[in-house]
């Protein structure tokens, strides 16, 4: 985060610009995709670790931002 | 008070009309969180690109959560116009039961404030977007040589969180 910002919001920044009249839920699980695929040093681990979102949804229509 | 309202039935086909005001609530402790300004940037240029009316506030206190998440309310309320969508995202340190920590380092519950905003009438039946980027305990998330056993996992509870399922 320290340099370029946070993996989850800069990956969702840039997912829901590429293709934004895609459904949320599709994208953000995209946007998990992709942040379980960096792998990451941890402040107080030397070994690399992977991250993953946790989304939870009530939706009861589809959600379209465009 | 009847929380669902009069809406015809809902179709999993069906969209969310978005016709309306579109509304976003950005709350960033940026003070001790090198690099957030990077976050704060890049989330407002997209909700400007996707037409919320943006509303940047950095480094609030916890009391500050959630003074603006009221005045956010209020906003709304007063807006003349019908608001189809807000979206509110939560940026700060986390504490170890998934607190956020405002910029005073004093706690505020994250449900809490989703839950003010998801009881405000004006948003009954609107899709409501929370985004939280913060930390929700000490534990790291699994190597990249283990399982991922935390992903591939859709959770569905028979009732809201504090609820009773019938």
């Amino acid at each position: 985060r320290d340099e370029t910002g946070s993996d989850f919001i800069q990956t969702l920044v840039e997912v829901f610009r590429a293709d934004p009249g895609r459904e949320v839920l599709e994208l953000l699980t995209e946007v998990n995709r992709r942040v379980c695929q960096l792998e990451v040093l941890g402040p107080d681990c030397p070994e690399r670790r992977k991250a993953c979102l946790e989304i939870r949804s009530s939706l009861r229509r589809r959600l379209c931002l465009q | 008070v009847e929380p669902w309202g009069p809406e015809p039935e809902p179709s999993p086909t069906v969209r969310y009309d978005l016709s309306g005001t579109r509304a976003a609530l950005l709350l960033s402790v940026i003070h001790g969180r090198p690099g957030a300004q990077h976050d704060v940037e890049a989330l407002g240029t997209l909700c400007q690109a996707l037409s919320f009316k943006t509303t940047l506030r950095t480094d609030p206190t916890a009391q500050a959560f959630q003074e603006e998440l009221a005045q956010f309310r209020e906003c709304l309320d007063a807006h003349r116009a019908p608001v189809s969508c807000a979206l509110v995202a939560l940026m700060a340190h986390g504490g170890p039961q998934g607190q956020l920590l405002g910029a005073d380092g004093r706690e505020v519950r994250p449900e809490a404030l989703v839950q003010e905003l998801s009881r405000f009438r004006a948003l009954c039946g609107c899709p409501k977007i929370f985004l939280l980027q913060a930390c929700r305990g000490g534990s790291s998330p699994f190597p990249t040589a283990g399982s991922s056993d935390q992903a591939d996992i859709l959770t569905v509870y028979a009732a809201a969180e504090g609820c009773v399922a019938y």
